[in-house]
């Protein structure tokens, strides 16, 4: 980016970058400005979603309609929909995770809980609109600077959480024995035991394994 | 411990505790679960090998050793409520399955719902007592998700009031149900019913498939194992081919459907009552996925606390590699996934009794949204966790492909909630269905 920023043309896969800078953003009609979206508002954001999911199971609708109209039979009109069904039904899901996220922060009384909670629901809500983005800008929910700007916001929230991560992690409370994971120990001594695992490998039963003397000797008396 | 991890905990906002108590429901809740899993990790019962070190006949060994454990125990510590032995069976398995899972998590409660009185005084003790160990065959070979395509057939012969069971082609061989290959003396078998020369559609019978004694397959029963998999080592999910099978007429499962001794049949009241349990297993498939996330982030997050690697600023130290954007980019929404899948699994959970209740209320009108929501929320939370997990695997770098991280594990034994229970593109369509329709 950055060397394609300067002007210099680049090769190879990433020349793609040089045509970043031709390629415009079309602006929007005026009539289509998406409406005004607070991106640190998880309820406005939920709503986003919902009208997400809502456009696109109106467009699988609308795409059965088209194929009935085309005489096709029910079951066929269906089938040629079923990537738009898909779709929607994965937008309807995604709005129902966002939406409980959300609602759940109303149940939790500690602030500072509270706060570390919020912060990951946006996370999570923002990321899934970055994931996404092409059904909402598509559906003109969101405009292609909010996107951007919700990019930068993950951003934001990723330094945020660095100092919980760990923290955030110990609260699942999985113990060791259920973990069963050198990496994930939770004292964190990660190579001291990954070396102890790996030495009671069956592999390493004997110093020399038999394959030696059964194949790699005689092999070399033959060469 | 290692000092960076204890200076991660330091920089804690917010007091830990606190939270678990919201993951588990209440800090009764949390104060239960540790009691629980303290039983097994100080019971020497369930010392066992790595199973990583183990071929697959002695992993499978170990897993039928530790379910015979658990039974016991369970009944010594007078564990009976759901969760609590969830709980308790989740600490003895680790990331690996349990070898009888299907009997106690589908055959039993089969037997508990569609046994008549009758029936239920028979089975019942038989079954607890473990003398019927029992699984649940309902796919084939060539058959799964839609249950009106099943070929294996059950047809009533009124002159010895006895039903015969059949595996017509191949591709109507039963595969898949755990337990089925080696484990099982019985499975409840799904098969359309035919009776007076009339088809009635897909019913539930009893069938022995092996000597009780001798556990030797019984005459007409082609039984075993599929062979290896991705993973589910410890569980032999198995094949079985009926050849003219006869059971007694009464082994048809009759709290609901009934066939009189004449070969008349007698329609269930509604059949909206099998999709309760389907909806009840869907959630916890949610609850599951939630799980998996949490502890593959769990890993994946404390071992790129404890990971130094490469630089930021020339000259410097090198840096724990969580301090690496991209490594933040890739962890961090997936540990908000893991809350947010928590959060729905509880939701799913609480809505499911609840409208269970309106049900044995009579009042099925919540029902299809349950059953529309549960298809989709199963299907969107496994397939967002299956990849996920690969995600934090592949974060941790090589020692991510190491088995000693747990990834691998963690990955092959949870990706299959992407297709058993429903696959989950038909699952979205279910939902599908009902939202155009809404």
């Amino acid at each position: 980016y950055k060397q394609a920023k300067a002007g210099q043309q680049l090769s190879g896969i990433v020349s793609y970058l040089n045509e970043a800078d031709v390629r415009r953003v079309q602006p929007q009609p005026v009539a289509a400005r998406p409406t005004v979206v607070d991106i640190n508002d998880l309820t406005s954001l939920t709503e986003v979603y919902k009208l997400r999911a809502a456009i696109l199971v109106e467009l699988a609708a609308k795409s059965i309609q088209q194929e009935l109209q085309r005489r096709k039979s029910q079951e066929d009109a269906w089938n040629n929909s079923a990537i738009d069904l898909v779709r929607a039904s994965n937008a309807h899901c995604h709005y129902v995770v966002v939406k409980l996220f959300t609602d759940k922060l109303g149940e939790v009384a500690d602030t500072a809980v509270h706060s570390v909670l919020s912060t990951l629901a946006l996370l999570y809500t923002l990321y899934g609109i970055t994931k996404n983005s092409g059904d909402f800008l598509q559906a003109g929910l969101l405009s292609v600077p909010q996107v951007m700007q919700i990019s930068s916001r993950i951003k934001e929230l990723l330094a945020q959480l660095r100092p919980n991560a760990v923290a955030l992690a110990d609260a699942f409370d999985i113990h060791d024995k259920k973990l069963n994971s050198v990496l994930g120990r939770y004292d964190g001594n990660v190579y001291e035991h990954m070396f102890e695992w790996a030495r009671k490998s069956p592999l390493n039963a004997t110093e020399v394994h038999e394959s030696f003397h059964k194949y790699l000797k005689p092999l070399r008396s033959k060469l | 411990m290692n000092p960076d991890i204890v200076k991660e905990r330091k920089n804690a906002t917010f007091d830990v505790e606190k939270l678990t108590f919201i993951l588990d429901g209440g800090p009764e809740k949390t104060r239960r679960r540790r009691e629980i899993e303290s039983l097994v990790f100080s019971d020497p019962d369930f010392k066992e090998e790595d199973p990583n070190f183990l071929s697959r006949s002695e992993r499978y060994d170990q897993a039928v050793r530790k379910s015979a454990q658990m039974i016991l125990k369970l009944r010594e510590y007078g564990i009976a409520d759901p969760e609590e032995i969830y709980h308790y069976k989740s600490m003895v398995k680790g990331n690996i399955p349990e070898a009888m899972g299907i009997h106690f998590g589908v055959f039993l409660p089969t037997m508990h719902s569609q046994c008549d009185s009758q029936q239920k005084k028979k089975w019942l003790p038989l079954t607890e007592s473990f003398q019927v160990v029992g699984t649940y065959a309902q796919t084939e070979m060539g058959h799964g998700t839609h249950l009106r395509g099943l070929e294996t057939t059950a047809t009533y012969d009124p002159a010895t009031q006895e039903f015969v069971l059949n595996s017509p082609t191949v591709s109507s061989i039963k595969w898949w149900p755990g337990g089925l290959g080696k484990t099982s003396n019985h499975a409840i078998v799904l098969a359309q019913l035919y009776t007076l020369g009339n088809c009635h559609g897909l019913h539930a019978f009893i069938v022995p498939i092996r000597d009780m004694n001798t556990h030797l397959p019984l005459p007409g029963i082609v039984v075993g194992d599929i062979g290896p998999k991705f993973g589910f080592n410890e569980v032999d999910n198995g094949f079985l081919k009926l050849e003219n099978v006869r059971i007694p007429r009464e082994n048809m499962l009759m709290k609901y459907a009934k066939v009189e001794p004449d070969g008349t049949y007698v329609k269930p009241p509604s059949t909206k009552l099998t999709y309760g349990t389907m909806v009840f297993i869907r959630s916890m498939i949610v609850a599951e996925s939630a799980r998996a996330l949490a502890k593959s982030s769990t890993i994946a997050i404390r071992y790129s606390a404890v990971r130094h690697q490469s630089e930021i600023r020339p000259g410097e130290p090198e840096p724990q590699i969580l301090d690496y954007q991209t490594q933040q980019y890739k962890l961090f929404p997936l540990l908000a996934t893991a809350y947010a899948f928590t959060f729905v699994g509880q939701y799913m959970r609480q809505t499911y009794h609840r409208i269970t209740e309106d049900i044995n209320q009579g009042d099925f009108s919540e029902m299809p949204e349950l059953h529309a929501l549960s298809a989709g929320l199963k299907a969107f939370t496994s397939w967002e966790a299956t990849s996920a997990i690969e995600v934090c695997r592949m974060s941790c770098g090589g020692h991510g492909y190491s088995r000693s991280s747990a990834l691998p594990d963690i990955y092959v034994e949870f990706t299959p909630t992407c297709t058993y229970e429903g696959e989950n593109t038909v699952m979205m369509l279910q939902t599908a269905r009902y939202l155009v329709k809404s």
